[in-house]
């Protein structure tokens, strides 16, 4: 993958996981 | 409760694990692994969990609005753990 493919892919990760984290938190 | 308070603290955890390899110059696979697998078999719990709540009863009970809300953030809490580690993977995969 490129540089930039794998930025992209980085983000999207992170975002997800951010995401993910909100909903955990919400059971808290 | 469809994830123990220690199982989400213990997520969050693999999550800031995540987090910190993917800002590293050369990212430790296992550890990344190892998060992900953690987050994968609380997935495949709380799918249990919304298994087993298919019964008669406790469908009345959501039918009555008692513990609807659980399952919708069981059902929520399944879905973004799939398209999480389905991200995790896709940028693993794509490591030099």
């Amino acid at each position: 993958a490129s540089k930039g493919d794998l930025d992209q892919l980085k983000s999207e990760m992170l975002a997800q996981l951010a995401e993910l984290k909100e909903q955990l938190q919400l059971g808290l | 409760s469809p994830v123990s308070a220690q199982d989400a603290t213990e997520a969050l955890n693999e999550i800031a694990k995540i987090e910190a390899e993917a800002e590293k110059p050369e990212p430790a696979i296992d550890t990344v692994n190892e998060s992900v697998g953690f987050l994968r078999r609380m997935a495949g719990s709380i799918a249990v969990w919304l298994r087993d709540r298919a019964n008669a009863q406790i469908d009345a009970a959501i039918t009555l609005g008692v513990g609807g809300g659980v399952a919708l953030y069981a059902q929520r809490l399944l879905a973004l753990l799939g398209t999480a580690t389905e991200s995790v993977w896709a940028w693993l995969h794509a490591l030099p």
